[in-house]
């Protein structure tokens, strides 16, 4: 299992549509100070709902849209899309029901124009379900399945804001999600991204806070 | 509550020692401030990098503090393994001979897990399969470049 | 009290945009939270880092906030210059460029006072006029190497 | 004006007696983690009495002693000596008494086995002072006007401590070497020794914090 690609849509300095592919092993990310190599990693914990606002150094949610893109009295967002590779994962078949969707750009992308208040975006069938009785849903593309997770925050013309998961392009809890994502080992509180200045905080702890992590695992 | 807690309070502990001796070639383990009672005290990494008499974390260097700080990141993850890791900037107080030893030990780790790492040093960007590049020219867009798959 | 502070503040503040201006080559300045009674209210860095839009410290990255807090530093010694100078790791945050700008600041200022900085990065170490080596072997004491006067 | 040397005697990771000669100008100090660099900041910080304990990374000051040379039962002592070349000092005749003492090495060297607990270890006669009137003493030495600092931290077999200032050798109190030491613009509050991890502490500090740090500027 890993993550084939992440897509960004104006989130922080990424402007109209960026599109990040990913192989498996080690990969190292680099570039000059500010550039936007942690907003990369922001972006990833934006989407699968990993952490908060602060987590992602924002004051509140809205002000992860890239500024360029917010203005008043007009509706602003931001979509990032995660899509894993699953063909790997130990246990698929009890753990995924395969779909074959033909052809595979089946599963909208969630370009701004076309996404739909909080509606399903694909209304082609029941098969391209979020979630078939706990089981993850896989998608082939090319003799790989993919999952893919997307995330949309959209602020209105009066600057309320609300924010809304998808998985295949179906609407989803972020409950169902973390669900979804605990079948992967990947959980809110483990420590899979260690973030700028995470090693700072661990070694400025106190004795009791750094007790209170293993707590959490236990 | 207390069966859970020990149970992965020796798993993690156990982690710790391996990790720290391969990162770093010295001792290292956890330490409760309440063996009977871990609920009622905190928790310390006690570790003596080589050669050296044991520490508290207080009284180390800023990268042996770092090393430590690590390792205990890692044992963590190594309780509760997990399908990708990503990490910012884990390596900035590092000399270049510990920066080349955890990185060894990431491409190692490698081959289970899908690792991103965000790093400005050379030796890190030297072990990885395949570096991506960010930019952001002045006033526009973060661009991603040379992206070879 | 209020005067001194007034005069302080108006010289930290010039020193910290023309300091601000070298090292990131982009716009700072300090803003006190209440202008009128600066004592009510704290102080907070803006700066634009060239091309971007003004922000907070909060909202900059890792490298762009030690330019910025480098730059205040600074700014506080100019209005109290001293006789020498000495750096603990002040470059471990800044990528390669962010490191040799800075290392050039130094070796300007080099003329006047004595800098004595700790660092392992390259371009503050080619930067300097020259280096001393520091190293402890195993279970021995602190060496120091390479003094060549 | 610049410092010339730094000796430290058993001060934290260093051993019998090391001299670390420095020259004026930019000097890089450079090793691997864990091999004393900040040590020798903070040997600076310990000789001009411009920190505390916590400021040198160490709970009391008896932490400072380097640990092979504590034991139990016995008394044990670190002592740093900082010396200054005062020749292009501005304002030299003004501030400074030059000594022109034959031959130079008639300061003597505060090793651990000549020094007298608290009484001048020089007595060859007034003209060594530590202060007069107020001005800084300066020694000649090969042409250069030289100016000496050293401190040194006893524990005695009980336990208890007790630390000693020293200008050229003659007893000084904290207070008097603070006010010398401004007329060479060395201020305790003054940011020109920058600690590893000041710079994350500034970013991180609240905007209160940071305003009073001019405050004492002022
Ligand atoms: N909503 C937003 N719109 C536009 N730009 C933003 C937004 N939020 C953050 N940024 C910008 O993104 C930049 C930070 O990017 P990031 O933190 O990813 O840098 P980095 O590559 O990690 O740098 P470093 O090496 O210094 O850690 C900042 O300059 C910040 O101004
Ligand atoms: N009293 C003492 N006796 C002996 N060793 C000590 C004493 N106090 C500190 N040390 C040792 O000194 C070492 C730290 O040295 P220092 O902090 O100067 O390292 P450094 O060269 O700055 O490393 P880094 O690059 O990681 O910051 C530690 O390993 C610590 O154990
Ligand atoms: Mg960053
Ligand atoms: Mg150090």
């Amino acid at each position: 299992v890993h993550i084939k690609s992440v897509e960004l849509n104006h989130f922080k300095s990424f402007g109209g549509s960026t599109k990040i592919p990913l192989l498996p092993g080690f990969t190292v990310v680099s570039g000059p100070n500010g550039s936007g190599k942690s907003n990369i990693l922001d972006a990833l914990l934006f989407c699968l709902g990993l952490s908060g606002s602060k987590g992602m150094r924002a004051e509140r949610l809205p002000d992860l849209i890239n500024n360029k893109h917010t203005s008043n009295g007009r509706v602003s967002e931001t979509i990032v899309s995660v899509t894993f590779d699953l063909t790997d994962l130990a246990d698929l078949d009890n753990l995924v029901t395969k779909v074959n969707l033909n052809p595979p750009e089946a599963v909208k992308d969630l370009n701004e124009n076309e996404l739909v208040e909080e509606s399903p975006p694909n209304q082609e069938g029941e098969e391209t379900a979020a979630i078939n009785n706990g089981q993850l849903i896989a998608i082939s593309n090319n003799g790989s399945w993919e999952w893919k997770v997307t995330r949309r925050l959209r602020v209105n013309k009066k600057g309320n804001y609300a924010s809304t998961f998808y998985i295949n392009g179906q609407v989803v809890t972020a409950t169902e999600l973390h669900e979804q994502l605990e079948k992967l080992r990947i959980y809110p509180e483990g420590y899979n991204v260690v973030l700028q200045g995470d090693v700072t905080r661990i070694i400025n702890m106190n004795t009791r806070e750094r007790r209170e992590i293993i707590d959490e695992l236990a | 509550r207390l069966r859970a807690f020990k149970e992965a309070y020796d798993a993690v502990n156990q982690n710790f020692q391996a990790i720290f001796a391969e990162l770093s070639d010295g001792d290292g383990h956890l330490q409760l401030e309440d063996e009977n009672d871990p609920f009622n005290g905190g928790l310390n990494l006690v570790a003596h990098p080589k050669g050296k008499p044991v520490q508290r974390l207080s009284s180390m260097s800023g990268g042996e503090k770092s090393l430590t700080a690590l390792s205990f990141i890692f044992s963590l993850q190594k309780y509760r393994p997990s399908s990708f890791y990503a990490f910012d900037e884990v390596d900035m107080f590092l000399d270049g001979a510990n920066v080349a030893r955890l990185s060894k030990m990431v491409k190692q780790q490698a081959q289970e897990a899908q690792f991103i790492v965000v790093s400005l040093r050379r030796p890190m960007i030297e072990a990885s399969e395949r570096t991506i590049g960010v930019t952001q020219a002045r006033g526009a867009h973060t661009q991603v470049l040379g992206i070879k798959l």
